[in-house]
């Protein structure tokens, strides 16, 4: 087991979702075992993997219910023996409530990835556009966090307090988050703001700040709506050069 | 009072802060009496609207937890009389796990909104990205609910649940929450997914939707660095010729 990466921004919208989907499928055509486990009750991952919700049995709610166990819950993929995808319904989003009283309520995913863990070299983990308990559980669950950020200006406002919210968990495990680093998402060379949300995050975060720079490029938006990455679905694309490269950028670290 | 109006969509970034700000703004240059209230702890509505966090002494939060009357927490604009603010901060963020078991819980923006809507013609109310309790809160307290829906893969996916859950308020509540309408954001005509997007949009919610539609126009997401809108940052941008045709078309309603 090399990595376990969750992908959050409380910001909405910034690539959460996409970068994940990229990154992972990218890294099993790099013939690495890869695990995605979709953490957003929107289940946008699972949906943009190209699995169809209504013909789901389980979701990661089947397992952190008790229902069945983890290694039932795994999708696999005929054309890729790399890639193995946990999917999410909305069944999730009861999930905080039920276990709000539960001293243990941050651990329930940690708890479930470790039993699985040493099967991949990478699990990604995808969450929603918030700090609650969904966010959380990905941010213990994991070894490190990758945060994308989108080359737009309201970007760097919540940055502060998801540092903050790094900080305590880590004051709560006892464990350190690693942040892996920051990924400019968007980046669209005609605007100023642009380069001045990537060069404000470089003065705050200095080395943090991946070398990558995501461009906005249609064909990234349009590949899901075919069950696909830009890796796959236009693979000389702008797009696709952006996340190779990253992918390259990570498997260096 | 005419209308208060709630923008929800739980999928993140589809244009619900810059939707308040250009419709609040906009009916403010067209001589309505608006209040905004920012109902996000993000506070991107505070920040885009020009005000800087680190100089306010009250947000919403304070008028929740009772430290202050929500009179006291209205902010006015010398260069514009027709427009007020209320700020919102990270503070709003612990709302929600402060009152999950009190009855009232869903009805406490309303309580408050009601004390002074009759100062108004319009408030508008922002929410962030999720079916929270901020985000029931800000249904509640509304006439009406005005939906952005981004013209990409991802936008229809969430709506079956955002529509179940103005369903489970209307039952709680015994009172109708009115649609206002659907509103396609960052459509680009480039791309063949905004097409199937509306199309897909208006066979599912037909009148609904609305015929006004933003196009995706960097001039838009410029405005909120300078603290204005686009109507006054490019008002003979596309951008802003759409957000006058969306008032003018909510105007008739
Ligand atoms: N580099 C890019 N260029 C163009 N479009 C992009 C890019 N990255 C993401 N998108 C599109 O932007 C939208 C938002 O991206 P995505 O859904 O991945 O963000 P997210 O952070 O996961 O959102 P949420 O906060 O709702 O979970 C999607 O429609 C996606 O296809
Ligand atoms: N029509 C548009 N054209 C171009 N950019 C836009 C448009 N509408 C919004 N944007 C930009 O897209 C980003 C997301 O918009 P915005 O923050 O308003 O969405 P939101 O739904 O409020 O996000 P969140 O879910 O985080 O609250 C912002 O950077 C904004 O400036
Ligand atoms: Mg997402
Ligand atoms: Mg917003």
């Amino acid at each position: 087991m090399k990595k376990i990466i969750n992908i959050a921004n409380q910001k909405g919208g910034v690539g959460k979702t996409t970068t994940v989907l990229n990154l992972g499928v990218g890294l099993s055509l790099w013939e690495k075992k890869v695990l995605i486990i979709d953490f957003d009750p929107q289940g946008n991952s699972t949906t943009g993997i190209g699995i169809l919700k209504k013909n789901l049995n389980h979701t990661i709610y089947s397992v952190l219910s008790g229902e069945i166990n983890i290694k039932d819950a795994i999708i696999k993929f005929e054309k890729n023996p790399y890639l193995d995808f946990i999917p999410a319904g909305e069944d999730l989003s009861g999930f905080p409530m039920e276990v709000y009283d539960d001293n243990n309520r941050i651990y329930y995913l940690k708890n479930l990835v470790d039993q699985i863990k040493n099967d991949y070299e990478y699990i990604l983990i995808d969450s929603p556009p918030s700090l609650n308990l969904l966010t959380l559980n990905s941010i213990v669950a994991a070894t490190d966090v990758l945060i994308p950020v989108q080359a737009e200006f309201y970007a760097l406002e919540g940055l502060a307090q998801l540092m903050m919210t790094l900080k305590k968990v880590e004051r709560y495990t006892g464990k350190k988050v690693n942040i892996l680093g920051f990924l400019v998402t968007m980046y669209d060379v005609r605007t100023s703001i642009s380069k001045q949300v990537h060069q404000e995050l470089t003065r705050y975060f200095e080395k943090k700040v991946l070398t990558t720079i995501i461009p906005r490029n249609v064909r990234i938006s349009e590949a899901p709506g075919y069950g696909e990455t830009v890796l796959t679905y236009a693979p000389a694309s702008k797009g696709a050069f952006a996340y190779k490269e990253l992918i390259a950028e990570l498997l260096e670290k």
